[in-house]
């Protein structure tokens, strides 16, 4: 038996609006831990990777460790009949075909149910490396946002270059150039609102706009946005999660021919 | 420009 009841319903709502535009389908890894998801873009350019904490649930119970694999589309579906405030709960029989949801009004007046199939998929799971980053930037999540929609008008790709002294971002295109800098925050009232830069060695990178637009999708799971860079590896883009978890976005750079 | 994959940094498990 499987189930998993989160008070904070919208939490599965938002993720999903995080995922579903990158993914068509993925598989919900779940053990007493919790749940794991690992699944890449169809032109395996980036990577999607989601933690949900067991302790994290408001009530979580996995007896045997079962794999669901399910097509995103439906699953958005079926979470945008989720009201904002219901509690949300999942769950599956051991060894079951079918995952059920069931969302709860927050005063008990109306519950509804939905079973969906599950899907066999063969999907390739890929070993992430512990990596020490050159550069970290933590940045609000919602300026970030505005950046990568900004610069897409200029170019499909942004060039991200973090230095001790800030970070840029610029786009080149046929009607011209852009750049965003960003510097430090010189004093952190709100930690929310603060760009903080960690930086061991300056770092210069290009990323498809495309891929960094589908990203920001996460902006309302977290204020607060990180952003870790080291040369010729994949730039990680991670929100956090409040007290279950994260979602973590790689991508690839682009390289000069 | 050209653009790697995920799959040429990170492998199979």
């Amino acid at each position: 038996m499987f189930e998993a009841r989160l008070l904070r319903g919208s939490i599965l709502k938002k993720v999903l609006e995080a995922i579903k535009d990158l993914l068509t389908q993925a598989t919900f890894d779940c053990d007493d831990s919790g749940i794991q998801l690992q699944a890449m873009d169809n032109s395996h350019v980036s990577l999607v990777s989601l933690q949900l904490r067991a302790d994290g649930f408001d009530k979580y119970r996995c007896d045997r460790n079962i794999s669901m694999g399910m097509n995103l589309n439906s699953v958005a579906k079926i979470l945008k009949c989720a009201g904002d405030k219901d509690t949300v709960t999942m769950k599956a029989q051991d060894n079951a075909d079918t995952v059920t949801f069931v969302f709860e009004s927050p005063n008990q007046e109306k519950v509804s149910d939905y079973e969906m199939k599950l899907m066999n998929l063969d999907l390739e799971h890929l070993g992430i490396p512990e990596t020490e980053y050159s550069c970290t930037i933590r940045m609000p999540s919602a300026e970030f946002a505005r950046i990568c929609r900004d610069l897409s008008q200029f170019g499909d790709s942004m060039v991200i270059a973090c230095t001790k002294e800030g970070v840029k971002f610029s786009a080149t295109g046929e009607i011209g150039s852009a750049n965003i800098k960003l510097a430090q925050t010189a004093s952190v009232d709100k930690e929310e609102e603060a760009v903080i830069i960690e930086m061991d060695e300056p770092v210069t990178l290009t990323f498809a706009c495309q891929y960094l637009n589908y990203f920001t999708k996460a902006t309302s799971l977290s204020p607060q946005v990180q952003l870790s860079m080291s040369a010729d590896v994949p730039l990680v883009v991670e929100y956090r999660i409040q007290d279950i978890g994260h979602i973590r976005y790689y991508l690839a750079p682009k390289i000069e021919d | 420009m050209s653009q790697k994959t995920i799959t040429a940094y990170f492998s199979s498990r």
